[in-house]
């Protein structure tokens, strides 16, 4: 596993950032972003968008504004046969359940094989970040309402790890320097994983997020979920 | 009370000054007066739980003026909270690709 890594710095692996509005997708946004991060990266830097408004409007129970999970949205990806781009069946972000428009346009601009979940173990899911590409978490959100910058360093008082209920994307690692209290001490490092997230650039970091790594902060491990869109071949390299 | 704000130098910004930034910035109206009175207070409660955040964290992170500033704690959790209930139980299945068994 490498000391950092951080897929915004290849260019054409991310989307830009969503904003989700009043329509409770992250789930839906989390995994089109997934999606997107490996078919670039499969493809080399080939960019996707995919319809996020699809896998909000045809999932199971069709009316994914109220809320969901990240492989409810792999489910509807595999059902479909694969995802329209956001171009063709866009983003309206509305409360109100619509028809599932997917048929009308068969022009699938991606599709996976199947996801997985990954261990609940934070070397092993940076292992996979920096060797495969970006994966969603599912966090709890508390601390993000007052999040302007910086590491967010969670205990489990102020950010109870049980309690998940915001997916993410997951795009990296690194370490913070810390400066010493006195010149006699070392210098510390805060270890920390870059998520994105779905309010709109002006939130956070544009966009981004970062939550301290190696303590299960918010309950980062509990749900580490990534779609595949290739057998598992040789591990690609993430920018460091 | 005062707030000082971080961006504008040492003059202290009344908390009303600093709502009405926060209402330009983020396009915020109240339906009527009540109302208005509702968010400012809810709205101190926040900048002073950010100030708590901001200090716990001792400069890693900053907290502070968000576009969700104006809403309790429960609204920010029922405005993008994914789902409702909580998180199902899963179990987990390792998969060895070698034995191709579960």
């Amino acid at each position: 596993t490498p000391a950092s890594c951080d897929w915004r710095k290849k260019l054409g692996v991310l989307s830009p950032i969503r904003n989700q509005g009043n329509c409770k997708c992250c789930w839906a946004v989390a995994a089109a972003g997934n999606i997107e991060a490996l078919w670039a990266i499969k493809y080399d830097s080939k960019s996707v968008e995919v319809s996020v408004q699809e896998l909000v409007d045809c999932g199971r129970c069709g009316n994914g504004c109220t809320g969901g999970w990240v492989w409810e949205a792999f489910i509807t990806t595999l059902n479909n046969s694969g995802l329209v781009s956001e171009e063709n069946y866009p983003f309206k972000g509305n409360y109100k359940p619509q028809r599932c428009q997917a048929k009308r346009s068969k022009e699938k601009v991606a599709w996976i094989q199947d996801f997985i979940m990954l261990p609940e173990d934070e070397n092993a899911i940076a292992r996979h970040v920096a060797t495969q590409g970006p994966i969603t978490v599912t966090i709890n959100m508390q601390l993000l309402q007052h999040y302007k910058s910086g590491v967010i360093k969670a205990t489990d008082t102020n950010c109870d790890p049980r309690y998940v209920d915001h997916s993410v994307l997951l795009v990296g690692f690194g370490k913070k320097q810390v400066a010493a209290s006195s010149p006699r001490r070392p210098t510390r490092a805060t270890p920390y994983w870059i998520l994105k997230n779905s309010w709109g650039a002006d939130w956070g970091e544009q966009g981004y997020f970062r939550l301290q790594r190696g303590k299960n902060s918010c309950g980062i491990t509990k749900y580490p979920i990534t779609a595949r869109v290739d057998k598992p071949v040789k591990p690609v390299s993430c920018p460091p | 009370g005062s707030f000082r704000s971080q961006d504008s130098g040492p003059q202290p910004l009344e908390l009303k000054e600093v709502f009405r930034l926060f209402q330009i910035q983020y396009n915020r109206t109240y339906s009527d007066p009540a109302e208005y009175a509702r968010r400012l207070d809810i709205f101190a409660h926040n900048l002073a739980q950010a100030q708590r955040l901001q200090e716990q964290h001792e400069g890693a992170a900053q907290f502070g003026v968000t576009p969700f500033s104006d809403l309790t704690e429960e609204e920010f959790g029922q405005l993008h909270q994914r789902a409702a209930g909580g998180a199902p139980n899963m179990s987990r299945k390792v998969w060895s690709q070698e034995r191709g068994q579960s």
